[in-house]
């Protein structure tokens, strides 16, 4: 019967647009379709739902009460360090796995993914749970300390490798580079226009309406690629395909725990509770390569890109969010 | 006409910074970058821009030097430098400039 | 009476937007203006008018009775490839006319061309005439075999002058080259994604509400385009800018008269008809040109790109549709 | 109390999106963020904006008095040649400033912004204060005197230069090349759609909803280009940075007076005073400074465009804007 | 610095796929790509491409090649299986490379 | 193959007309155009292109010659007349073609 239901509900998920858009991409770049959005096209579409989230935040923001961030804000924080960590001692540690390959690949699934955010909110937002607008903002929490201690950790094996005792890592290079990267730019301009200014009319004129649009394109472009990737994960150790699977739901698990705690000890909402594990089980694809391939030339980008856009921003998306959905319908009884 | 050297390198686009200061400290003060997409031995596609866009992840970049043993001071300095990790090839070409004194190390515009 | 009636009629005709646009576009050109559409908007735009398209028809083709779709779908095929052979021996017999190019130009006026359709089917959206949801779905029935009989009949001809007696073509190469390609992709998305998910939220949220938009810049371009490839008609025998005047609306009226058919015996709708003839009378620019530049290289695209885009899209649009409209209110009463 | 309360409303004002998109802009590109925003979405961005200024004004012509408009077209062409003769004696004699670099500075805030202008009928439309919709028409009637009178006084001092007598400058040529342009072929193909089509549906469907976004992502442009040019002004006479503050506020100002009179003496709009106010005080962005790099190639592009859109357009749209808000309420009360 | 030939093909867009399968036959595994637009004998539009907007229809390959040999087979090759139908140009170029090792044909990085 | 001359022409876009001018002036039928951005002795940014929008903004033009005279008169004809006020530079470069006659100044296609 429970099975039955399960298996019902998935479906039905999987009916919503936005996962139905994901798997469509996938497909259809296995039929080896020559269907191309344009690069402009698709960076446009990162900014308006980043802007857009932030925009949310920001205006929530003004009215919400800080001292309810505090603890989520620790728990991402938590969260992204924790899950570099548990790389660093899991998947690292596997045979086939250079270690710089295996922390620059947890410090992918530490760090969040605009997309898969995008994803979940649009879901949570179809089903009409309410979640406090300031959660979005926990983003740079988590997805930074996340790449900075992969960053931190990378330099040292290797200097340990090459005999030398200090690895200098300009930690506040890489927090500076990382607000920097286009994609958390958009977030936090939001959420300094959310903030500071009476963006409302262009929110509910603009950038609002076209959310929901924009993130199916988006879902489309996230399956196309996913495939694309997958071709690249061939070439390395199958442990990181392993690692895609299971890694963002154990993250989203552990996530959604502590919200969980949150939740009954400062009324965290169950609609954060999910976007929090939503964050944790994310791997980023358009922020996070860039600066590790900066930070650390000598890790294999096929093994982290493969591993976090191949395998893990899909199972995120389709199977996490769903998973989380239905196990906040448990717990929380939404 | 005068003799000069081009320097020529194909590489990801994540390292155009390092290799234009490069290019600037070894005192060459002009260079030209075009968008460029290719493979190599490495096949890479390094820094998450999705394929399915049909990104150019790449860049080509050009400085012109007059002076030859400065060109092969650029071209192994960004070697040495990068392409054990990053993809990338660097060329060198015989080419004749009009005007000389533009590409001479050093030339201050 | 009539006459003036009828004058007054396409004034009126012109000055609804999808016409009025494709017409300003030809003009500016003409006038040298500088202004260009960037080619990832005008990717883009095509890509959501047929993801759109797509959408309306798999969400109708759920409901709807399968066995009504036989008979148009068979006009489809029959008439896409009636107007190859149609065009095998008329225009490419005519002095001037290389057949290699002759047959490719009749090629490109088989097969369908997404902007028209689009165009028609706004049209007939602004009048409020009902169409089923599944005729767009008929492009690739006329289109693809379209343009495999022309590059069959390109071969054979090209095989006999060359002495050898059996050309090899690749038929399901071609279709699979067909079907793969960008605008074809995102019509057989959006079918897929309205058959097998709930799409409407998204549908109804952006995809539908932007398509008269993205279409009225979608007609500017191609009206741009228009002047543009006329130029390149010049070099070439006039008989295709004959063919590119006459052969749209002879398909159009061939397609109305078999689709009248099909409404007396099984009821397909008026504006189905019109949408057929829509589809015959429109010659494709986009997918097309590049099927037959890589299957027949020796054709010489000047002659097929400059009649069909040049000549023979703006006809379909600003002459023909109009005239099916007309039709439709003599012979239905609508 | 005053003082306050023009604080206050400045403040209120900044807190507009308009406002608040472009002084953003400013401080993410001076925190060194990596964001960029694709050239193909801000080429679309302009031309959907000039579009959509030219339907309205198109639309609205269609029933206006002719009449009515002879008085402020001549003040736009007066105020436009005499902004380039103000500069002409006034900036271009200063120490440190090359004559042509000055007259092709005078020529640019001569022109008008696009950009400026879309910005001030967005803070009028969501104040709610009227305006005749063939206002913006007067846009071309500004700038292309302007352009003309600029380049005909920078080839006369030239020609003085060189010790030739006259010149030549083919003045319909210059005429032709700026209405060729992509902004202004934008903007006048909106007018005759707006004229002579019925663009009433897609105009409310599509270029008029999105008119508000649209322009806050522009104004983000603006102000991340503006910081940018900013540091290529360092490199001339600091009297480029002083010209783009006071002449904008010049300009306008005289413009205003020049309006109000309009007002009573033939009942032009005070919306439409205030508008001609943002025409004259904006300064060319797009249109303007390539026809000057052809026209006058010995001029420093980095004076005229860095003072035109480093200095010159913020301080039309920050600062501009809200003077000529605040000084409408006090003459003509609203 | 060791010598090499540079093979340059400017071609339309439509026969790239062809154009790289005929240098990976040969054993070059290398080459770059940019977008190009031009003119020339043709002035063909091929491929649909809609010139309103300033699309790029030409695309630009680069295979560099230490053999001579090869880079003048890779060069007939294309000319006589496409020049005759398509628009495009190949000419050769001297050239130095840095590290040879990575353009002999063969080399699988 | 043949000797020929490659003329190689790197300036600001809003030139581009003009320099195709003079080549075709001078008699030769074809060139190819790519986008470029660079750094230079002016380093200008000319016409307005934001550069927050990371335009490519300068242009790089080359033009195959097989008569050395007249790449050098293009070379020539193009930097009296435009660099003095226009950031560019132009170089040569030598090349060999497979088949020459298309590179002869008036060949007509
Ligand atoms: N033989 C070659 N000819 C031309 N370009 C090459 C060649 N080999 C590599 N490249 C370019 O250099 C980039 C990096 O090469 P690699 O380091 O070998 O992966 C590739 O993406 C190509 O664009
Ligand atoms: N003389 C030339 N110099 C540089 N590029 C050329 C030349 N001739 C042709 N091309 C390029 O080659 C392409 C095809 O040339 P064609 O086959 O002559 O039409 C053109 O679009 C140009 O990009
Ligand atoms: N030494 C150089 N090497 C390569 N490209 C250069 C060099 N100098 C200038 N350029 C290019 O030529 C353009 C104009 O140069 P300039 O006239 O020196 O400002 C620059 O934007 C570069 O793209």
């Amino acid at each position: 019967e429970a099975v039955f239901d399960l298996a019902a509900g998935l479906v039905k998920q999987f009916q919503k647009p936005t996962l139905g858009f994901l798997i469509a991409g996938m497909v259809i770049a296995a039929l080896g379709s020559r269907l191309t959005i344009p690069d402009a096209v698709y960076k446009f579409i990162v900014f308006m739902l980043l802007l857009r989230i932030g925009l949310a935040g920001g205006m929530e923001i003004r009215e919400a009460n800080l001292g309810d961030m505090i603890l989520p804000a620790a728990i991402a924080v938590a969260v992204g360090l924790g899950i570099v960590l548990l790389g660093r001692y899991t998947l690292a540690l596997l045979p086939g796995v250079r270690k710089e390959d295996g922390i620059a690949t947890a410090g992918l699934f530490g760090a969040v993914s605009g997309s898969t955010l995008a994803a979940g909110m649009g879901l949570l937002e179809a089903e009409g749970i309410f979640y406090e607008g300031w959660v979005p903002a926990l983003y740079p929490f988590m997805d930074i300390p996340a790449l900075v201690l992969a960053i931190v950790l990378a330099k040292v094996y290797l200097s340990k490798q090459d005999g030398q005792s200090n690895g200098k890592v300009d930690v506040w290079g890489i927090i500076k580079e990382s607000l920097q990267g286009s994609a958390l730019s958009a977030l936090l301009l939001g959420l300094a226009l959310g903030l500071f200014t009476r963006p409302e009319a262009v929110f509910e004129s603009f950038y609002d309406p076209l959310f929901k649009g924009l993130l199916s394109v988006l879902m489309l472009i996230m399956g196309m690629e996913a495939y694309a990737r997958l071709n690249e994960l061939r070439k390395v150790a199958h442990w990181y395909a392993v690692y895609g699977v299971v890694a963002p739901l154990v993250h989203g698990l552990i996530a959604f725990g502590l919200g969980t705690i949150a939740h009954f000890t400062m009324g965290f909402s169950p609609g954060g509770v999910i976007l929090l594990a939503v964050m944790a089980g994310s791997s980023s694809d358009i922020s996070g390569p860039p600066t590790l391939r900066a930070a650390i030339p000598s890790a294999n980008p096929s093994t982290y890109v493969g591993s976090s856009t191949g395998v893990g921003t899909p199972v995120a998306i389709a199977i996490g969010i769903p998973l989380y959905l239905a196990l906040a319908s448990v717990v929380f009884g939404i | 006409t005068q003799p000069a050297t081009k320097v020529v390198i194909v590489t990801e686009e994540v390292i155009l910074n390092g290799v234009i200061k490069i290019i600037e400290d070894i005192g060459v003060r002009g260079y030209t970058v075009l968008s460029a997409r290719g493979k190599g031995s490495h096949n890479v596609r390094s820094g998450g821009q999705p394929s399915v866009t049909a990104a150019f992840t790449n860049i080509k970049i050009e400085a012109i030097v007059s002076d030859r043993a400065k060109a092969e001071q650029i071209a192994d300095t960004i070697a040495s430098k990068y392409f054990a990790n990053y993809a990338g090839i660097v060329y060198l070409s015989q080419i004749e400039v009009l005007r000389g004194e533009k590409f001479k190390p050093g030339f201050s515009g």
